[in-house]
């Protein structure tokens, strides 16, 4: 199974 | 103070339509530019970003920057009580408690006029980078709907592979696998049917089917639809709109096997 990352990882708050 | 006027109200409709499933209380951010709204849903996987650009309105008029935190269950209310054919009015004052929304029929002489109590919303802003995407397909709206709405009957994962062959869309699930491969289409009576696909690599990542139907509640928007993948990064699926506006959603991939 894979698993669900979130947005985070990839998007830097400002 | 802000006067933004949409010549069709079933613009703004369809956007916030399209978008409130995803995320409920959201500021629209408006400034000399037109109106933005970038917002995650609760679990942090998917983000939404509007961009509905001054152009689109006429007038448009933002003396400052003005940030509407407003709960989409309450604009879809209200917006309910537009005709599609109404034009719609933004007005809000600089520090503003409440937005009007006006409508008004471009027929009859009629004139609607509307308020919502503003939120303040504590909202972190992401970056997001340029990025060079390893392969972009434009497709009809409809035929990307129509995909993960199938897909998603057997499995709530989709895996997208674009290569020299084409993109596939493919699935595995209780009862068994799907597949749908496009390849590259140039239809010249209906160009809004093309299938286009630009890749300068091979990718292949897989996504939760549940939010990419989710998204494509957009299709009334725009005839086409552009996925932008790479590997190991969200995946971007963008609806233009007129003007150089447009609807973009990021999904985060999933990740490992």
């Amino acid at each position: 199974a894979s698993a669900q990352g979130g947005l985070m990882k990839y998007f830097a708050p400002k | 103070m802000l006067e933004a006027r949409l010549e069709q109200a079933n613009l703004f409709k369809k956007v916030v339509d399209a978008i409130k499933d995803l995320v409920q209380d959201c500021n629209f951010d408006c400034n000399d530019s037109g109106i933005a709204l970038q917002a995650m849903d609760n679990s942090h996987v998917a983000l939404v970003s509007m961009m509905l650009r001054s152009e689109s309105f006429a007038p448009f008029r933002c003396d400052r920057n003005i940030a509407l935190g407003i709960n989409l269950t309450s604009l879809t209310k209200v917006l309910k009580c537009a005709q599609s054919d109404d034009i719609l009015t933004l007005k809000a004052e600089d520090a503003p408690d409440v937005v009007e929304l006006v409508f008004e029929s471009a027929e009859s002489d009629r004139i609607s006029e509307y308020s919502i109590k503003l939120m303040d919303i504590d909202q972190e802003h992401l970056g997001i980078p340029e990025t060079d995407y390893g392969a972009t397909i434009s497709m009809p709206a409809a035929e990307f709907q129509r995909i993960c709405r199938d897909l998603i009957a057997l499995s709530e994962s989709v895996s997208i592979e674009c290569s020299k062959e084409g993109v596939k869309f493919a699935c595995q699930g209780d009862i068994g696998s799907g597949a749908v491969t496009l390849r590259q289409h140039t239809n010249v009576d209906k160009p809004e049917m093309n299938v286009e696909i630009n890749m300068s690599e091979p990718v292949s990542l897989t996504f939760s089917l549940k939010y990419l139907v989710n998204f494509c509640k957009a299709s009334g928007l725009s005839n086409q639809v552009r996925l932008c993948l790479s590997n190991e990064v969200p995946l971007l699926v963008e609806y233009s709109l007129a003007n150089n506006s447009h609807l973009r959603f990021y999904l985060a991939p999933k990740i490992g096997d």
